[in-house]
């Protein structure tokens, strides 16, 4: 499939969610 | 929105990753509040602490009332901490029903509030160690999760 894009699979993209929330600063109240 | 019955499901095996001492491997099994109690003591001990975690009846039996009393106090507690700690207040959209959950063990409002205790977990200081545990569980089990937090970020929408 041409339209398939790399790093797009199913486990591609938990791992980016994932990393993404661990690289998110810790919520604090302000 | 994530179908809260599967919710449920995926999230009561999240949580036995957590080995507290209360069962925790049907929605029957946390209808007392007990075990979610337990998780939340290890999510963040300075908060849910050993005096908070007395005020949770150990043994309500069949009673109901007595396990509603418990996810009560849960709740007012998860609402306190997301406030308080985490910056950001629950909406309403996202509150449990606690009276089905003590009375009937309803997995879709047992979904919404294990929803709540997932947002703790990944918000809160120690939330690298418990993200990086969900990493390791089953594909279709970290999707679940992964949706479940996409919608409590999604704060803006009705």
């Amino acid at each position: 499939d041409p339209n398939m894009k790399v790093g797009a699979t199913s486990e591609g993209v938990l791992a980016n969610f994932f990393n993404s929330l661990l690289s998110k600063k810790t919520g604090s109240p302000g | 929105s994530v179908d809260k019955a599967e919710l449920c499901g995926s999230l009561l095996t999240w949580l036995q990753t957590f080995h507290v001492p209360p069962p925790c491997t049907s929605p029957q099994d946390l209808s007392s509040g007990l075990a979610i109690a337990y998780v939340l003591n290890q999510i963040d001990p300075s908060w849910f602490n050993e005096a908070w975690l007395q005020g949770i009846s150990d043994d309500p039996g069949p009673n109901w009332r007595l396990k509603v009393s418990n996810l009560k106090k849960i709740l007012q507690s998860l609402m306190e901490y997301s406030q308080d700690v985490l910056g950001h207040p629950i909406l309403e959209q996202h509150l449990p029903d606690v009276n089905l959950i003590g009375e009937f063990s309803d997995p879709e409002e047992l979904g919404k509030l294990l929803q709540l205790v997932l947002d703790c977990a990944i918000s809160c200081e120690k939330k690298q160690e418990h993200i990086q545990r969900i990493m390791t569980l089953e594909e279709s089990v970290q999707h679940v999760v992964m949706k479940a937090i996409q919608e409590l970020m999604t704060k803006d929408t009705p």
